[in-house]
């Protein structure tokens, strides 16, 4: 993994983003341990489908607990961080599976948070046709943020933003909000100017790629729905529960 | 049965519990 690396050209906001971003390792640690828990009521081996839902559930509890230590975020009241979090809840999770691959750089292959890896062919022959045309499209934008070469400083600055992305008529706090939003804005496009001024778009470049984001966070969240309309999903599922809160 | 009042997702409300400190 990339070290927090400072230095000239660095904004603040983007430093202590990069401060506030947890190790990978501990996460992995604190899923697997989950994981291992047995389920109540369920004593039985949960099937792999079961397993990548209690996975994906505590990813976001990791997420949660991201926005909950990040500036401006901790500042806000309960209902605001509420509202913001039910409108990215998805694209953050994308988000955070896709730099995963993109530090894990291999084609084949996709790493899980767990740190095991499944290979594509798997995918293919024992993942029904959504989940494997999902886990597809996701590796194309893989394969375009690594080209554009995105790095660790870019990555936590687009995940606050992702996290600040509503538009703040929907919020109680608008300054602040509104505030975070122009701030991040402004240090992403300080970084790329001084870090890659070879390519000079990088910024709209990389804010086209939150595009696909949504795209792909809109698609996921159908597949969700198509298997809880199967009964398919775990009970008391964590991504059910946003999936069905109202929407602002 | 897992919302709360206005359609609120009450296991994320509880995550965003004041009372719970972030790790």
């Amino acid at each position: 993994p990339e070290p927090f690396s400072g230095g000239p050209g660095v904004p603040e906001l983007i430093l202590q983003l990069l401060q506030l971003e947890p190790e990978e390792e501990q996460v992995r640690a604190r899923i697997l341990g989950c994981l291992q828990e047995p389920t109540k009521g369920r004593p039985d081996q949960p099937a792999p489908f079961g397993l990548l839902c209690r996975m994906a559930d505590q990813t976001f509890i990791s997420i949660v607990d991201w926005a909950r230590r990040c500036m401006v975020f901790k500042e806000l009241e309960v209902a605001d961080q509420m509202t913001l979090l039910q409108n990215c809840w998805s694209e953050l999770l994308v988000f955070d599976h896709v730099y995963r691959q993109i530090q894990h750089g291999k084609d084949a292959s996709i790493l899980l948070v767990t740190g095991q890896e499944v290979e594509l062919s798997t995918v293919a022959a024992q993942a029904g046709s959504m989940l494997h045309s999902l886990v597809l499209r996701t590796q194309e934008l893989v394969l375009q943020l690594h080209a554009l070469q995105l790095d660790r400083q870019e990555f936590v600055c687009l995940k606050f933003l992702i996290l600040f992305s509503l538009d703040v008529k929907f919020l109680n706090n608008h300054g602040l909000v509104k505030d975070a939003q122009e701030k991040a804005n402004a240090a992403l496009l300080d970084y790329t100017l001084c870090h890659y001024p070879h390519c000079g778009d990088k910024f709209q470049q990389l804010l086209l790629c939150l595009v696909e984001v949504r795209a792909l966070s809109m698609q996921a969240k159908e597949y969700l729905y198509h298997k809880h309309l199967g009964n398919e999903m775990p009970r008391n599922n964590l991504l059910i529960e946003m999936l069905q809160a109202k929407q602002t | 049965p897992c919302q709360g009042a206005e359609g609120r997702p009450a296991i994320l409300y509880a995550l965003l519990s004041p009372s719970l400190e972030p790790h």
